[in-house]
């Protein structure tokens, strides 16, 4: 689909993108995480989207087989969610991603 | 009001209150660590309250000064969100309040 096209090509194009919903504080600790680290993600806020965020949402489910956000995308990679990221952070394997990503 | 009535009686008639999303991780945080210091506490969810759980909210804003999600009670009092919670939980201060609470 033309969604599905559009989220391929977010992803490609940019080292790191994040799709997140305003109110979120998983979403806001992954945010402020990339920021304090330098990253400059790119942000998109679903609940911002009028009817395309659950849109939205649901190619995102059909192309990473998770429908939950925070939904983090490093290098073109789906990594995951708050709790991944988080994860590599602290087994120190998020910024070897983060440089490599830029890089490209 | 009405509401604001019944949020207080809420409270104060049990032990541990928490006030939740069904969709949010920082409120099932909060639900997770009760239930694994067997606390069982009331959850109220404001997503499956129709159009009343967004009134609850201001209601609880107004009472507590918090407009967001967990929104916690121990004993009648507020405690405060999921961060809050976790910040006494870490320094010891939870379960005694928790204890004290049960007793009453
Ligand atoms: N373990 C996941 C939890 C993700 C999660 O449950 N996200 C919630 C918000 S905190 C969600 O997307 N709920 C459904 C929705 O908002 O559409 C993570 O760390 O990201
Ligand atoms: N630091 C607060 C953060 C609370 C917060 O921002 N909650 C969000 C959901 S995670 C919220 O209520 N957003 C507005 C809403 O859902 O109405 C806590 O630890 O509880
Ligand atoms: S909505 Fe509360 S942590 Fe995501």
């Amino acid at each position: 689909s033309r969604l599905e096209e559009t989220v391929k090509k977010t992803v490609a194009e940019n080292p790191v993108v994040v799709y997140s919903k305003t109110w979120c504080s998983y979403s806001s600790e992954v945010k402020t995480l990339f920021k304090k680290l330098g990253a400059e993600p790119l942000v998109i806020e679903l609940d911002e989207m009028g009817p395309q965020g659950p849109q939205l949402q649901k190619v995102l489910e059909r192309l990473t087989g998770q429908h939950t956000v925070p939904n983090v995308f490093i290098g073109g990679q789906h990594i995951g969610g708050c709790t991944d990221t988080l994860k590599l952070y602290r087994k120190g394997e998020l910024e070897p991603l983060l440089s490599e990503a830029k890089s490209k």
